[in-house]
């Protein structure tokens, strides 16, 4: 493993830990997309469908189980959790996220490495997280007041599709035949959604203001 | 196998 990939992990690690410190400790999930958590509950739970099956190491096993019960979590708390679910902006939250998981089952089958259950599960989940981020992006546009955690969150989150992408181009030099057009390209397309956020927010952090996103 | 190396990843 090479420490692009380390690092990206880790900050997908922080990006988690920062949003359970906020829901948990602060009781609030104020400007976070409960239509973003439910997809990555989704894509972790297809994805992860090998979990049993296919062992690679215990770092991945670990890793696996962390990012599927901390989805899930998020969600629990966000739906049933008493004080945080009304802290839930849910009159900004209005992308449909329904409909993005329809076309992205129908990529997964018709664009896959091999037409197998767990590999079509995979596509789909590939393809999924790559736009899984927008209602999350769409809710931070409506909201008024963005807090640290919550950008910070984004941003951790942003930053470990950033590091998979270095860590694509060290394997492809470093690794024979390393070439994987689906998640290389649904994770450029990820990446890019990113830009706009990372662009405004280094801007306020640099001048040293709140982050507001433009309408 | 290409196919399974990526597997590897999260």
């Amino acid at each position: 493993m090479n420490l692009f990939r380390l690092a990206g992990d880790m900050t997908h690690l922080v990006s988690v830990v920062v949003l359970l410190l906020k829901i948990h400790t602060i009781k609030s999930c104020a400007g976070v997309s409960l239509k973003t958590q439910e997809l990555y509950a989704l894509v972790f739970a297809a994805r992860y469908l090998d979990l049993f099956v296919h062992f690679v190491s215990l770092y991945n096993t670990v890793m696996k189980l962390v990012f599927l019960a901390s989805s899930f979590t998020i969600v629990w708390y966000m739906r049933r959790h008493k004080i945080v679910r009304r802290t839930y902006d849910k009159e900004h939250d209005t992308f449909r996220h329904h409909f993005i998981v329809l076309p992205c089952l129908v990529l997964g089958l018709l664009l896959n490495e091999k037409f197998t259950f767990r590999e079509v599960m995979w596509a789909f989940s590939i393809y999924l997280e790559a736009v899984a981020i927008l209602p999350q992006l769409v809710l931070l546009q409506r909201t008024r007041n963005i807090d640290n955690l919550t950008a910070q969150y984004v941003f951790f989150l942003g930053a470990y599709r950033v590091l998979y992408i270095f860590n694509w181009i060290y394997r492809y030099f470093t690794e024979p035949h390393f070439v994987h057009w689906i998640s290389w390209i649904a994770g450029i397309v990820q990446t890019l959604l990113y830009g706009d956020f990372f662009y405004y927010y280094i801007l306020s952090w640099k001048n040293n203001v709140k982050l507001e996103l433009p309408a | 196998s290409s196919g399974s190396n990526l597997k590897d990843e999260l």
